[in-house]
């Protein structure tokens, strides 16, 4: 039970998927500590884990997720007080360079609470896809019932250039206060909206192999 | 020298199943903390990537999917030169794992990587 040495510096070429990724989240410092991650991403994806993976991390047999890798992507706000009496109203941008060439997108939600209960009545929220030159302002209706109280929004054709690359999105994230005029309740922030990217890692292993040829009992 | 393995081959199939040191898949649970990957996988705790260990089998048999070079192999030991090592006991078909891992700008990654767990052994 004795916790191994740190291992020195990973060699520059690596042939495993499993050790480039530790090469690339890691490089130069195996003492890095993530951030502690909380909250509801933290939570959303630890439930997409346990419906795709078993306790021990084996894929379950006719698991939904259709693809070998899903990144959450977190929202960077703008500042600025995001509350106007009983409206709430945050611009997001989510930043999507540097995402790995051999991650290709397959579709893109925007996962988001679209009810959340207050002390006194409800918090109502829904997202904006922000206006650009070429679009006008649009909200984002679920594609999906909401799940677990969890809505999500398609925005794939938003992330998709011409070119086939990504580069940010940008969106508003709008509620209010519903409920009995003159409560109060103290604002409660909202948590941002996250977007979840579904990818293809054509890089996370080799296919598996193909169905073992029939072969004569010697 | 055929005489002598037909005279090995009635008591071979007369074995009650396998013997305790042949060649086998065995369990091996680690934590990611023992690995030193626990500041990035959060899920699962528990790895069990197992192993194959144990002696090859003179005569190899068909569970064991072993080519026909390593028949060879296991004859040439036996009959001809010692100092040519019996087949190697090592795992022939894996199954993938899905971890759940924190990123360093706070994002969070769902990832399957193929061919981390052993599911059983052959000799090569």
């Amino acid at each position: 039970n004795q916790s191994l040495p740190s291992p020195g510096p990973l060699p520059a070429a690596l042939p495993l998927p499993l050790l480039q990724a530790l090469q690339v989240r890691a490089p130069g410092s195996w003492g890095w500590q993530a951030r502690p991650a909380s909250g509801q991403p933290l939570r959303y994806m630890l439930n997409l884990y346990r419906r795709a993976a078993d306790s021990e991390g084996r894929p379950r047999r006719g698991r939904s997720l259709g693809t070998n890798t899903v990144r959450l992507v977190r929202a960077s706000s703008h500042g600025g007080q995001p509350w106007a009496g009983r409206w709430y109203v945050q611009p997001l941008t989510y930043h999507l360079e540097g995402q790995p060439e051999v991650e290709h997108l397959l579709r893109a939600t925007v996962v988001y609470l679209p009810n959340m209960p207050l002390a006194r009545g409800r918090l109502l929220c829904a997202l904006e896809l922000a206006a650009t030159g070429e679009a006008p302002r649009a909200l984002l209706s679920p594609a999906t019932r909401p799940h677990h109280g969890w809505a999500e929004a398609d925005v794939t054709p938003y992330l998709v250039l011409g070119n086939g690359s990504v580069g940010s999105l940008a969106l508003r994230h709008v509620c209010v206060r519903a409920g009995r005029v003159g409560g109060r309740d103290a604002p409660v922030a909202p948590s941002h909206p996250f977007l979840l990217l579904y990818l293809n890692d054509t890089q996370a292993g080799l296919a598996p192999p193909a169905a073992e040829p029939h072969r004569h009992r010697r | 020298d055929t005489g002598t393995l037909a005279h090995d081959l009635p008591g071979y199939l007369r074995e009650q199943g396998r013997e305790k040191s042949d060649c086998s898949l065995r369990p091996f649970p680690v934590s990611f903390a023992q690995l030193g990957w626990d500041h990035w996988i959060i899920a699962p705790h528990r790895y069990n990537p197992r192993y194959c260990k144990g002696a090859c089998p003179r005569l190899l048999r068909y569970d064991y999917h072993a080519p026909n070079h390593a028949v060879v192999q296991s004859l040439v030991h036996q009959l001809v030169d010692a100092n040519v090592p019996r087949p190697s006991c090592v795992p022939y078909r894996y199954s993938p794992i899905s971890v759940l891992m924190i990123e360093r700008d706070g994002g969070i990654l769902y990832k399957e990587y193929e061919n981390m767990i052993a599911e059983s052994c052959t000799c090569r």
